[in-house]
């Protein structure tokens, strides 16, 4: 028999494991939680995302993707912890149950999955995708330069070999185009975040450029609120601010297109950097950099619930 | 799968623009033998790089000649792989 409660959430998990905890979590969640094919990686697998809602039609919604680098393990196990921790929390905690009384919220927990399999199998520090073009011998996209916003400028690589290669054309990549046509057949996604490791920041567009978003205070408060919940829990410090101007320009990045596509609540996070791990962050770390980040994500999702645009 | 025995992974203090660009010559110097975990972005901000065993002594040396600060992060990339690889055995077999 398999059940959810077997799962260890302090370990690292396959892709095999993890997609069928998901089905095993989807079948004991039902009146919360579907499982939602939105696509086929290059190599043909799934590309699942959670959607949790508790009913409505066309509902405001918040996206949550981790995993688009594979190599960030860290971030795959912090959705997994964070979905069960939905579920864990929805009759405890009235602000979740505000959030999702109004809103539906969506997960993707391995948003690169050809890559992440290949972390498994044959390269542990794998971070692009597994696409190849012919005639090119380096294989691979970073799925994070392929969005359409800012495409080809600086902060990504025409080079196939780099690790910040963008691709051919923008949204080329499967595993990008499923997003961009599930949440703008949606419609009415108001927040997305994205998850990566490890520098310890949360940031907001643009990374395109260095010019200030319209909602750019607005962004840098929450920001803050959100840095300032997640340093609560273990003590962990944040940096946060604009993409461009904290880290450094990165062009055709998600959130850039979440911003220009409307969702003005759009951020990215770097979790946890220990100093002596990088992307090795030994599995004793997933819970606690997931209640922390928990805890910054509920903060963005109540700000995004209490002002409705 | 590859083995990284004996890759590093160097921590680097730039002091200013000028050491960063050095760093990001590095990258176009040698796309496939070095890593960057984290980026040369700005002066606060350390840069992580993996480096090759192969490529340790000449990536060492430019480090040293260009007086730019390191610290060694990961001594041998490798030990942390078997060690998170034993971990997951030992908690799919519980």
């Amino acid at each position: 028999e398999r059940s959810t409660n077997s799962f260890s959430y302090s370990s690292y998990h396959t892709l095999d494991e993890i997609y069928s905890w998901i089905d095993n979590f989807v079948a004991e969640h039902s009146n919360l939680v579907s499982k939602i094919h939105i696509g086929k990686s290059f190599e043909n697998r799934s590309i699942l995302v959670l959607k949790f809602s508790t009913g409505g039609p066309n509902r405001t919604a918040i996206w949550i993707d981790t995993g688009i680098h594979s190599r960030e393990w860290i971030t795959h196990a912090t959705g997994i912890w964070i979905s069960q921790e939905i579920v864990n929390a929805y009759d405890k905690d009235h602000v979740l149950k505000k959030v999702l009384n109004t809103m539906d919220i969506f997960i993707e927990i391995v948003t690169n999955p050809d890559g992440f399999a290949f972390t498994h199998s044959m390269n542990r520090l794998w971070r692009k995708n597994k696409s190849s073009q012919p005639g090119i011998v380096c294989i691979g996209v970073d799925l994070n330069r392929n969005w359409k916003t800012g495409f080809g400028g600086n902060g990504s690589n025409k080079n196939p070999c780099s690790e910040t290669y963008r691709g051919p054309a923008p949204e080329s990549e499967p595993e990008v185009a499923a997003i961009v046509d599930f949440i703008t057949g949606h419609g009415n996604f108001k927040a997305m975040i994205s998850i990566h490791s490890y520098s310890q920041m949360v940031m907001y567009p643009y990374g395109h450029s260095l010019e200030p978003v319209p909602n750019h205070e607005e962004l840098f408060n929450l920001a803050k609120d959100a840095v300032q919940a997640l340093y609560q829990v273990h003590g962990i410090q944040y940096i946060y601010g604009s993409i461009s101007t904290t880290l450094y320009s990165a062009s055709g990045i998600t959130v850039d297109w979440a911003y220009d596509s409307g969702i003005k609540y759009a951020f990215s996070f770097e979790l946890r950097d220990t100093g002596q791990y990088g992307f090795l962050l030994p599995a004793s770390q997933i819970v606690p950099t997931a209640e922390e980040t928990w805890m910054a994500l509920r903060t963005i999702m109540t700000h995004t619930l209490n002002h409705p645009y | 799968q590859v083995n990284f025995t004996g890759d590093q992974v160097l921590r680097i203090l730039a002091k200013n623009e000028k050491q960063l660009s050095l760093l990001r010559d590095l990258e176009s110097q040698k796309p496939q033998k070095v890593d960057f975990w984290r980026g040369p972005a700005r002066p606060s901000l350390p840069v992580d790089m993996r480096v090759s065993f192969s490529e340790l002594p000449s990536v060492k040396l430019y480090l040293k000649s260009h007086g730019l600060a390191y610290r060694v992060m990961i001594k041998d990339i490798q030990v942390l792989l078997d060690e998170e690889r034993d971990a997951m055995a030992k908690s799919r077999r519980l």
